[in-house]
């Protein structure tokens, strides 16, 4: 089994780099063991946004920490994809720069894995193929609509 | 395999049976607030095997059935119904012959719960060898509920470790 | 102290429940003991959402905990009203139907309290009287531009 | 009793001195992810006295000085000034005389603070003293941090009694 850890560590810590580049715009995101043996190391990531010194999680902003957290749980479901990811409102605390770059990424993994997005978000609303509507226009009872892309944002108001 | 539909019957606030069809890779889900949208995610994650009630936001595992509303009365039980087309076989073990996959629970106000596979009742470890190898199950690393997203990069290192050698 | 504990009880619950119901447009919210000793009792709330049944706060939505913490905080600054408050992002989780009740109510406070709004929602930066733009021109250096709500949100694009 | 302004030297990404100031009673701050807007809530909280690392995002108590950019060196230290207009006397005891209202923290490398109020050196109780009863502070409700809006609400009922409490 230290191979196998050794082996699923050094994948995803691949593949979380190259993910956080392309979340990032830049920079390099990685894995590092905590103790020598590496049968019972913990790990923790550092992080480097473009332009910045390495910082611990705990130094970065909620909307960095978020496009971490994305490109991490990415370069782990690639290794092992299950044939769905339901993510709901992940993209609350990114700006438009970063939801762009988080929804160009979602549609390319879209041609091997089926995505289910929860957001209020109209750029995310705007990259799905298909948007269901939840409403609740009887108080205390939840029903679907179809709805486009105007509808949703204006069912988020109503 | 993919996820086709998934249909909710007295399920928290999905009073009347509803079908939530996902007819593409690509599916977005919007609406106000306390609409129903997470109540979808914790519907995917109960009848997947998910026991404890904390996780799906309630008190006791009942709490999932819906409790009335202003004009409705309280129901005495909750179904959830997903069905999946396994046409690719990518679902292991006995079940790779099905083109497709419906795996149903219900349960009553006493807690009592009852799953079905293709309609045949089944135990809850037969619904947990249908998905084992995929990477799915109720508490799986493909599921990202509402505002735990961050949670997952500050977890302790040895937590951090363990997220890891699940997905190997 | 009892008598001012159950005073200071008394106030808060009275003016969260107004504000709940102005933050949800209806129903009501409540704080609760959980024991009879005044001295030693917890308190926990109950909220109502408008046509639905009462709901301990694990059972709302993140919207409808949102709303309820920000009746609970207010209704608590207004026994004490401290002379400023900082919000950091706190319309993040709301549809635009609650932003819109949120920044009314934000409106109406800031005639004895001044607020400082962190916010990437247009429509809170719309009812500011002042943007403070604050952005990064220089990789990893902050510095803070003036501007309209125009270009706030395309300082956010940026 | 209103903030005026609040400039920053040093302190997390502003490198530069930079001045904040805040003309009227409903002022927005809006920026791209990442370029320093909780980085002032921390500067309020950390001028008025916060101790702990941990609640500034931080390892050591010097994580708060500049620490380097791409095109930047680490400063030696940090300085936070923070004004008070107080023309309405609102800020009690002994200062209540006092039409402006200015406290100044720094602090060097080796985590050593200094508290400065209108100019003269002070102690970091005598900082907590000017807000004392105004509900501010380092912690106060009157100040959220970004994320932590639900948790109050989802805390437990000793902890909901205990703000309670601070309040009255
Ligand atoms: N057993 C139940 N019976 C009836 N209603 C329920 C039950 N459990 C939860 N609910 C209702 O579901 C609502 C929450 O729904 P949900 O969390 O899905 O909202 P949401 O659409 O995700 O909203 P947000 O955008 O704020 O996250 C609550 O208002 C609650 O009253
Ligand atoms: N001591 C320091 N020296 C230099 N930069 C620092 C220091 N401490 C924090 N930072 C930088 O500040 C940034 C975080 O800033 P902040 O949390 O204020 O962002 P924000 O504008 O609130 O973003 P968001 O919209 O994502 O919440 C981090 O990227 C971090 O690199
Ligand atoms: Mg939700
Ligand atoms: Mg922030």
């Amino acid at each position: 089994t230290r191979e196998r850890f050794k082996e699923t560590f050094e994948r995803v810590n691949q593949r979380l780099d190259e993910l956080f580049q392309r979340l990032f715009g830049g920079g390099s995101g990685k894995l590092v063991l905590t103790g020598e043996e590496l049968l019972d190391a913990g790990v923790v990531i550092t992080a480097r946004p473009p332009g910045k010194k390495n910082a611990t999680i705990q130094m970065l902003s909620g909307g960095e920490k978020a496009l971490v957290a994305v490109a991490l749980v990415f370069a782990i479901f690639e290794l092992n994809p299950a044939p769905f990811c339901l993510l709901d409102e992940v993209d609350a605390p990114m700006d438009d720069a970063n939801v762009d770059r988080f929804c160009d990424l979602v549609k390319d993994m879209s041609a091997n894995t089926q995505f289910v997005l929860i957001t209020h978000n109209r750029r995310t609303m705007a990259v799905c193929h298909q948007l269901i509507g939840v409403t609740m226009q009887e108080p205390g009872v939840s029903r679907l609509v179809g709805v486009d892309v105007d509808e949703a944002e204006r069912l988020a108001v109503s | 395999m993919r996820l086709n539909k998934i249909k909710l019957a007295g399920f928290k606030s999905f009073v009347d049976p509803t079908a939530v069809e996902f007819p593409s890779a690509l599916v977005g889900v919007a609406g106000p607030n306390g609409s129903g949208k997470s109540n979808i995610i914790d519907a995917v994650r109960w009848v997947m095997g998910e026991s404890s009630a904390k996780q799906l936001r309630g008190g006791r595992i009942a709490d999932v059935i819906f409790n009335g509303s202003g004009g409705r009365q309280p129901l005495a039980s909750a179904v959830v119904d997903m069905v999946f087309d396994n046409s690719d076989g990518r679902l292991g073990g006995e079940y790779a012959g099905w083109r497709e996959i419906a795996i149903r629970r219900s349960v009553d106000r006493e807690g009592v719960s009852n799953y079905f596979l293709n309609g045949t009742r089944c135990r809850r470890r037969d619904i947990a060898d249908v998905f084992l190898g995929t990477g799915l199950g109720p508490r799986s690393y493909a599921i990202i509920e509402q505002g735990t997203i961050s949670r997952l990069v500050e977890s302790r290192p040895e937590e951090l470790r363990e997220f890891l050698e699940e997905a190997a």
